[in-house]
């Protein structure tokens, strides 16, 4: 899918 | 990483610091809704389960225990150390009306889900209105501190400057995280009100317009 979560942010 | 993303942290520590200098030099929490650092104290400790999960950076990791550490200390003066200067008939938000509507929605409205992602969903709505407490209670006194408004124009730019990162990093990562935009375009309106008042009136200790 075109959005996942990032999961590197704050 | 990217200069937004990484201005916008340092924003928000600044925010975290700031708020926990001015209680603890001058030893009052005087116009400050012990509400709104409860909320953000449950923000931290649901998104940053992954602590114990996933090592991203030695930044990533630090700043994460800064923010708890600082959060949780900030509750900890308000209603421990100096409750006896705590507002408490100003501070008066029914914060589950905030935090049952958003349980709720991060049920529904998920990435996956498995309880760390909902738990970060949650956190991740709640902070979007985690500080309509502060923003109430300042509306209710009609006034507040020239330092309480600085740490609350930082607050607020932490994540109108995460907007930016979302927008640099859609156009050159080419994918975005609809959840967070949303609850941050939600946050970041909030408090546009105040960004007005604080620029325009400079809002520096005068009273505000109630």
């Amino acid at each position: 899918k075109q959005w996942s979560r990032w999961k590197d942010e704050l | 990483m990217n200069i937004f993303r990484l201005t916008g942290d340092l924003s928000h520590l600044a925010a975290i610091v700031i708020l926990l200098l001015k209680i603890w030099k001058t030893r009052s929490c005087a116009g400050i809704s012990g509400k709104s650092q409860l909320l953000f104290a449950l923000v931290f400790t649901t998104r940053y389960l992954d602590l114990f999960t996933s090592f991203i950076s030695l930044y990533n990791t630090s700043m994460k225990l800064i923010y708890i550490a600082c959060s949780y200390a900030t509750v900890y003066l308000i209603y421990m150390k100096f409750k006896a200067t705590y507002d408490g008939n100003h501070d008066t938000f029914r914060v589950e009306f905030l935090v049952v509507p958003v349980g709720g929605l991060s049920f529904l409205v998920n990435h996956d889900f498995s309880p760390l992602e909902i738990l970060w969903t949650f956190s991740i709505y709640l902070e979007s209105v985690a500080i309509l407490p502060q923003l109430f209670m300042i509306s209710k006194t009609g006034e507040a501190e020239t330092i309480t408004t600085h740490y609350l124009f930082f607050q607020g730019l932490y994540r109108a400057l995460y907007l930016v990162n979302w927008i640099w990093r859609f156009y050159f990562e080419g994918f975005f995280d609809l959840i967070a935009v949303v609850a941050g375009v939600v946050q970041t309106i909030l408090y546009c009100d105040f960004f007005y008042l604080y620029i325009t009136k400079g809002m520096s200790g005068c009273a505000l317009p109630a």
